[in-house]
């Protein structure tokens, strides 16, 4: 599951 | 993806495409700063350590590659094409910009989401990212004439982050209300450096004069 804080900015 | 992400990437990518063109086609790299660009290097490095071990689209991967790539061949140029390296302001690019890298690595140590190799890296490319961009101004204050690819390249820069501030707000109304403090803080503080030059760069556009940033 993806982190709360998802990292899929640039 | 909402539509102040789209624009605040796309913005980054122009200003890429300007600074690139600026160096290829003049076949010069006067008034950029050598140390900011090798910043932006490491931002790229320690931000995209996921690259390859976490997918999200073909967007967010292709951008990844285009930001290292385009990143790490602006370095090259500067630093070693036989024409471009000539034209570098060596004597006037005089930032400290290790104690940038230091301070950077000290505070994400200090201040983080979770204490992990990934996570202290990512840290510390947003807190590296917010004060690279000032060996830049550094040195365009000292520049008598801004070329205007340069102004325009900075301006670019600057309004990317500007973006992302309104995804942030975006997203945290629509989507996940969460509270994300360091990447917001720091493109806070990333933005807010950029208030003067913004500033000047708009009177100049407005007064239709050469932009000039006081010393």
């Amino acid at each position: 599951a993806q982190d709360p804080f998802t990292k899929d900015e640039l | 993806m909402n539509l102040f992400r789209l624009l605040g990437d796309m913005t980054h990518l122009l200003s890429i495409v300007v600074l690139l063109l600026k160096i290829r086609t003049v076949k010069s790299c006067a008034g950029i700063s050598l140390k900011t660009q090798e910043l932006y290097v490491i931002v790229f490095l320690t931000r995209y350590l996921d690259l390859f071990t976490k997918y999200y689209s073909v967007y967010n991967t292709a951008m990844k590659l285009v930001f290292l790539g385009t990143s790490i061949g602006i370095v090259w140029y500067m630093r070693y094409h036989k024409v471009v390296k000539q034209t570098y302001s060596k004597d006037e690019d005089t930032f400290k910009h290790y104690f940038l890298i230091l301070l950077s690595i000290i505070l994400a140590l200090l201040i983080h989401r979770a204490f992990d190799v990934i996570e202290v890296l990512w840290t510390f490319s947003l807190y590296l990212e917010a004060v690279a961009i000032l060996p830049q101004l550094v040195l365009l204050q000292k520049s008598r004439n801004i070329d205007t690819l340069t102004g325009d390249y900075v301006f670019l820069l600057g309004a990317y982050r500007a973006l992302y501030i309104l995804n942030w707000v975006y997203r945290f109304l629509m989507e996940n209300h969460k509270f994300r403090w360091i990447p917001w803080i720091s493109g806070l503080v990333q933005t807010a450096l950029y208030a003067d030059f913004f500033y000047y760069y708009i009177k100049s556009w407005k007064n239709r004069e050469k932009l000039k940033l006081p010393a």
